[in-house]
């Protein structure tokens, strides 16, 4: 764990184990290898580690007789601060009525994702808008009933827009306070597929546009939602996936250059697993 | 610098992001850089920046030819197991393996041993369809080694070629999941013993695909990976350090949603997309 190398990299320097601003950069570099072993993206690791260096230099480390333990404590500190601090465990607590609308690559777990929002708000219906994949909108149909919200098929199989203005008409008289909307994966790259995401994203006009990203995503977490929130804008991240062992550090990263917060985290394949997200835990995770 | 047999700090740090970004995780970056470091002093003065690329890029698909590729089986019929993490691409990928032998000619039967996943079956029980391929179910919740079981008994009664089995996906850090899967393995040895195991990798995974090689390699005696979704952006960097570690090579590459969108493993086209 990263306490145990901070611990040998400040042993190393001195017998007392006291620091100074010189001999931090061993302990820095062993958060650097931590991070990016993390999946951090290396250009929030840099940003990051100055965030520490300066309060690193500060009196509570100089000072302290336990320096590793005393660098951890600024460097989760720090980490939860990015994450979001406390406000983003009441940004994500307000699930406020409204239409929600999924999207994001193949494979990261929308459909699944728009489950476990419909079942952790209730009172929501699901509208299936993946035209492409073969037993997509059967996949969603079938999570609807397990959890007795009610299924928007789509209208017009053959056409996604046509089928986003049938949901978006037939909503209000389904009597419930929220829709989910799950989308096609596609990459960020597919101008068609964005162009398609673009349009009925207009007409569906959610109330909040979340990205479903899988937490062991690597580098690329970045550039993938800053294409999403170009395109359609972005409010918020669903993490999911967070049952592996995977560190999750493109959300961090997410976090850090977009500021766009996580909200939810999947915990495992069932419509319950679904999470509000807690920055200091995710930290701790990052960190362990 | 480069012209001198040196690799300056700049260029050094210059790779080492670049690889990093690629997601070949920080130790694979350093030590391909130092490998780099000791080609430019054995290339001596005179080196261009092109051939210090052409020189990474040699080395690494060096590290991807590595592991041995599986020897060709006589065995009839010949069986595939697709395994690996959620959502990477099996199901679609068993799919496409179907459609590749079924081109050559081959009589193929797809084993449909998601018993789990919402609209597991109907999924691949559709890829069947377009293909005419007759797929292999049993009700939802069913033993998936029950319906792997009945997959390659049913290859063997109506003299298939091959039988591809698709399985569900599975985190490995779920000790029961990698359980239900071993037996799975077990199951099917009992009717034959050689047994194709692939597991398929998402290319935008990060260092924890390096853990998931690991893990289903210490579970399972598994043949060679795939890699999906390379048509993405990410480059798959952390294959690398598989490769080297784990000694499984990678066998095919995925590179759409389309079915004809599976190609088999070029190591030098993957080193210069990742380098690229
Ligand atoms: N263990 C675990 N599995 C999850 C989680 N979320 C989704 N999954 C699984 O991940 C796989 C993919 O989930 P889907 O919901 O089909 O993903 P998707 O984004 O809708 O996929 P596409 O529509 O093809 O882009 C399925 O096997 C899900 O059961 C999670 O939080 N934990
Ligand atoms: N762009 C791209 N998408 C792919 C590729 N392979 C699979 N996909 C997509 O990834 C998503 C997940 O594919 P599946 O075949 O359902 O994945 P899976 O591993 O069987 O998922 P689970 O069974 O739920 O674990 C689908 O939307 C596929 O179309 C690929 O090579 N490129
Ligand atoms: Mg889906
Ligand atoms: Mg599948």
């Amino acid at each position: 764990a990263l306490t145990e190398r901070l611990n040998r990299a400040f042993r190393d320097l001195s017998g007392y184990g006291k620091i100074t601003p010189e001999n931090i950069e061993p302990a820095l570099r062993e958060i650097k290898l931590a991070l990016l072993e993390a999946d951090v993206h290396f250009k929030v690791v840099k940003e990051f580690l100055s965030l520490v260096r300066e309060r690193s230099n500060g009196k509570e480390v100089l000072d302290s007789i336990t320096p590793a333990q005393q660098f951890v404590k600024i460097v989760h500190d720090e980490l939860t601060k990015v994450l979001g601090g406390e406000s983003a465990v009441a940004e994500a607590a307000s699930n406020t009525a409204g239409i929600y609308f999924l999207c994001g690559l193949q494979g990261s777990g929308k459909t699944t994702a728009a489950a476990k929002l419909a079942h952790l708000f209730g009172n929501a219906a699901l509208a299936a808008l993946d035209l492409q994949r073969p037993a997509a909108v059967e996949q969603l149909k079938v999570l609807a009933e397990r959890i007795g919200a009610k299924f928007i098929p789509p209208q017009f199989p053959n056409d996604a827009r046509r089928s986003a203005a049938h949901i978006r008409d037939i909503f209000p008289s389904l009597e419930c306070k929220h829709l989910i909307v799950d989308t096609a994966g596609r990459l960020q790259i597919d101008d068609e597929l964005m162009n398609e995401l673009k349009d009925v994203h207009e007409i569906i006009n959610p109330s909040e546009t979340v990205m479903v990203l899988d937490a062991m995503t690597g580098q690329e977490a970045v550039k993938v939602a800053e294409a999403f929130r170009a395109r359609i804008g972005l409010n918020s991240i669903f993490l999911s996936k967070t049952d592996g062992d995977s560190k999750g550090g493109a959300a961090l990263s997410i976090r850090f250059i977009t500021g766009i917060p996580i909200k939810w985290i999947g915990t495992g394949e069932t419509p319950q697993a679904v999470e509000q997200f807690h920055p200091d835990r995710f930290a701790g995770r990052i960190l362990g | 610098a480069l012209g001198r047999g040196i690799l300056d700090e700049n260029a050094a740090t210059e790779l080492e992001e670049a690889l990093i970004q690629a997601d070949t995780g920080p130790q694979t970056a350093e030590e391909l850089v130092e490998d780099m470091r000791v080609w430019m002093k054995n290339a001596g003065g005179g080196v261009i920046a092109e051939t210090l690329r052409e020189a990474l890029g040699l080395r690494i698909s060096r590290i991807l030819r590595s592991a041995e590729v599986p020897a060709n089986s006589n065995q009839i019929p010949k069986i595939t197991l697709i395994v690996g993490v959620n959502g990477t691409g099996k199901t679609t990928t068993a799919a496409k393996l179907a459609a590749r032998f079924s081109a050559d000619g081959e009589k193929i039967i797809l084993g449909a041993a998601d018993t789990f996943r919402a609209a597991a079956v109907e999924q691949l029980k559709i890829w069947g369809e377009r293909l005419n391929i007759p797929v292999i179910a049993q009700a939802e919740g069913a033993d998936p080694a029950a319906v792997a079981f009945d997959t390659v008994q049913a290859a063997i009664n109506r003299d298939c070629d091959r039988a591809i089995i698709d399985t569900a996906g599975r985190l490995h850090n779920k000790t029961n999941l990698m359980a239900e899967l071993e037996k799975v393995v077990r199951v099917i040895k009992k009717l034959r013993e050689e047994v194709e195991i692939l597991l398929v990798l998402d290319a935008a995974v990060g260092q924890n695909g390096l853990v998931q090689v690991k893990c289903f390699a210490e579970s399972l005696p598994l043949s060679g990976l795939v890699v999906t979704k390379l048509d993405g952006t990410a480059k798959a960097g952390i294959i690398v350090r598989a490769v080297a570690e784990l000694k499984k090579p990678v066998l095919y590459v995925g590179v759409g949603e389309g079915i004809d969108d599976l190609i088999p493993f070029d190591a030098e086209a993957f080193a210069k997309n990742l380098i690229s």
